[in-house]
């Protein structure tokens, strides 16, 4: 089992909406990469049972077992947006890959 | 900036003042209400040293504020590094052990609004496996060369009349960045930004490297160009974790015919953003592969180390560069090569 340390307070860690995340001067091109991976490999999914899941997913997990559109493709793009919203990033194109979405952002 | 989705993987790249991991929290959230995925297989962050750090908001302000948002969230299950000289392109890695449980700061609940979303629908694709290469090369340039900065600048006019994705295609073109990979197997995807910079996504072959949908034929990956190309701090970035062709004597290479082998990319890249500066970093997969392939024998000419160690030496970009660093690392389930250039 992991030992986590206290959780830390919300406030501690979210930048207000008023914080002045962009002003003028220079622009930071070196970028933070964030990889989050769980499953090692494409072909090695977890499997989850449906009643994990949210709601109206479960039905549609299940047809879409096998399928292109399943683990984190089938979170809807607006999902995404939401959370670049935090981030301070928008997003500018999608590509559709046989494996792969690909999002390009803005900033 | 850049997001790249798979079913099992999620990888976000942004730069400037962007709030990076402050998304890890709702990123986590998607894939239990989404997926049921309550466990993270692995977890890496990393970044170059910031030009300008004091710029910086949130846990980004500072390294060990990153490292304590992270560990809040993964406990003792993370690790980080900081790799290279510390006054000058030092790069800096938090990883996680394998399948770990993330804790939140706070309770769980995505908005209503967003678990109600329908999710898109497609045809369905079969996927069929092959041996599986998890590799990325990062390449991470610095003070490029006013030649190769000026076509990244754009006039009000060209803004004003060309849109950002043919100002994109427009570069693509004429740098050969549409050319890196085979263009039969390349889907590119690129901005050009009022009124300077770039960025790129492209989408090779399948898309991952670990999946072909036509037997005998290599798998995919993702390459991703970022450029900052003002004076004083340009910048310019690629990854990759396309398949490519081993040199190796002892190691049969996949079939990727018409891809270059790592030593030409990185050369072809360099060629275009001619910095003064650059660090590069290649990440393997040692478990996944289950074939011996190391970072250190995917560079070179050899499975020794000894020998591997020289092909990703300080020939690697011909007579116009030195190497200032080179350093190994085993991490578990990875090897890591990390190497520092400069021009003469």
């Amino acid at each position: 089992t992991t030992d986590f340390p206290p959780a830390p307070q919300h406030d501690e860690i979210i930048v207000p909406d008023s914080a002045p995340v962009t002003s003028p001067g220079p622009f930071e091109g070196p970028e933070k990469l964030l990889e989050v991976w769980f499953a090692p490999s494409l072909n090695q999914l977890p499997d989850v049972p449906e009643s994990s899941l949210s709601g109206g997913l479960r039905a549609r997990a299940a047809r879409e077992e096998g399928e292109k559109w399943k683990g984190l493709r089938r979170v809807p793009r607006e999902v995404w947006e939401e959370m670049l919203d935090i981030v301070k990033c928008k997003v500018l194109s999608v590509v559709e890959g046989e494996e792969l979405d690909a999002y390009l952002l803005s900033e | 900036s850049s997001l790249f989705v798979a079913p099992h993987l999620l990888i976000l790249k942004t730069c400037g003042t962007t709030l990076n991991l402050l998304g890890l929290y709702r990123i986590i959230e998607i894939a239990r209400a989404y997926c049921g995925y309550t466990n993270v297989w692995r977890c890496f962050y990393s970044r170059k040293s910031f030009f300008f750090p004091e710029r910086q908001h949130g846990p980004h302000r500072d390294w060990r504020d990153e490292v304590d948002f992270l560990d809040k969230v993964f406990g003792t299950a993370g690790a980080a590094y900081t790799v290279g000289p510390m006054n000058r392109d030092h790069w800096l890695l938090y990883l996680t052990s394998p399948n770990t449980q993330p804790r939140l700061p706070y309770d769980s609940k995505l908005p209503s609004s967003l678990i109600a979303a329908p999710p898109s629908s497609s045809p369905p694709a079969a996927i069929l496996p092959t041996k599986y290469q998890d590799t990325t090369l990062e390449i991470l340039m610095s003070y490029m060369d006013p030649k190769a900065r000026a076509p990244f600048f754009h006039t009000e006019e060209q803004t004003s009349s060309t849109p950002g994705h043919e100002l994109g295609q427009i570069i693509s073109s004429k740098l050969g960045i549409d050319e890196l990979f085979p263009k039969d197997e390349t889907t590119l995807d690129s901005f050009g930004f009022d009124p300077c910079g770039y960025s790129a996504n492209a989408v090779i072959g399948t898309g991952m490297p670990e999946a072909s949908h036509v037997e005998g034929k290599p798998g995919g990956g993702y390459f991703t160009i970022h450029v900052t190309p003002e004076e004083g701090w340009s910048y310019a970035s690629f990854e990759c974790n396309v398949p490519l062709p081993i040199t190796s004597s002892s190691t049969k290479p996949p079939a990727v015919e018409g891809r270059p082998t790592l030593q030409k990319l990185i050369r072809n890249v360099v060629g275009i953003f001619q910095p003064c500066r650059l660090s590069i970093t290649l990440f393997v997969s040692t478990t996944a592969s289950g074939s011996g392939d190391s970072a250190s024998s995917v560079l070179g000419a050899s499975e020794t180390e000894a020998r591997a160690w020289q092909s990703f030496g300080t020939d690697l970009l011909g007579g116009d560069f030195v190497r200032k660093d080179r350093i190994g690392y085993e991490f578990d389930g990875y090897d890591l090569v990390f190497a520092c250039f400069e021009k003469k």
